[in-house]
């Protein structure tokens, strides 16, 4: 049987907003090690690509790998049932046709479960190439969301450009243009409101500020945002999930015609 | 500008 429990079960709930307005269904992957999930977006222009760690978990058994397909929209629906302080158990057979999530009150006098029909999903994963990034850029993830939030009224796309000076975020169109330059942190007593940026080549890249938009909503996971560029490569947009694992985001850029 | 797909960069396992 597989059985994970997770005493913050707000993580899913937050993994779930992150997920589903990019992602109609996926294929959750369970094993010794943990959870993963890898999908692409209906354009095949985005991935995304989700790891939990076993002994992230508060209770984690899975006595043989397995591959549950699930409707995120459905999943979304239950787990908006958990209050933010529950603690929640998926819990499948062994070759299941359906999951049960359990979620209880951090008192134990509420429990509720609910039975999700899985869905058989024909699903190829893609290899993601190890690289090296010629520009690795850290910064509070809300300045990351309110920035692709403010410059998205401009146009469609936004460029990011990275320096030693810092990183550039750009975009332009019909009403006029914007331009919002953060500068390495020099002195931060905070390492969350920190902006720090290695680099081995400067880079300008240009993507589609609908796909970005949907990568803010893991927001709320995770205090700072790991943004890696390198020519040739798709963005990747990470976010922390605590101590249990991460969720990234691919993007392929945009280019001259 | 033309948007790229991500299988241009990534392949199948």
């Amino acid at each position: 049987m597989f059985e994970a429990r997770l005493a913050k079960g707000a993580i899913f709930k937050k993994i779930l907003e992150a997920v589903k307005d990019l992602l109609t269904e996926a294929s959750w992957d369970c094993g010794d090690m943990g959870i993963t999930l890898q999908a692409m977006d209906n354009a095949h222009v985005s991935l995304v690509s989700l790891n939990l760690r076993s002994d992230g978990f508060d209770k984690y058994r899975c006595d043989r790998n397995l591959t549950m397909g699930m409707n995120l929209g459905s999943m979304s629906k239950i787990l908006k049932c958990a209050g933010n302080d529950d603690i929640v158990t998926i819990r499948a057979q062994d070759n299941p046709d359906t999951v049960t999530f359990v979620f209880e009150s951090e008192n134990g006098e509420k429990q509720s479960d609910y039975e999700m029909k899985l869905m058989s999903l024909d699903l190829e994963h893609l290899q993601i190439p190890e690289t090296e990034y010629a520009c690795v850029v850290k910064m509070p993830a809300g300045e990351f969301a309110r920035i692709c939030r403010d410059l998205s009224q401009f146009g469609d796309s936004i460029v990011i450009s990275c320096s030693k000076q810092g990183v550039k975020f750009s975009a332009s169109g019909d009403i006029g243009s914007a331009n919002v330059k953060l500068a390495q942190s020099s002195n931060v007593d905070k390492e969350e409101e920190a902006v720090t940026i290695e680099m081995q080549e400067p880079v300008s890249f240009t993507y589609a500020c609908r796909y970005l938009n949907f990568f803010t909503k893991a927001t709320p996971l995770s205090a700072q945002v790991k943004l890696s560029m390198s020519p040739e490569y798709p963005l990747m947009v990470e976010y922390a999930i605590d101590d249990i694992g991460q969720i990234r985001y691919f993007l392929a850029p945009k280019i001259e015609d | 500008m033309s948007q790229k797909s991500l299988t241009e960069f990534f392949h199948p396992r």
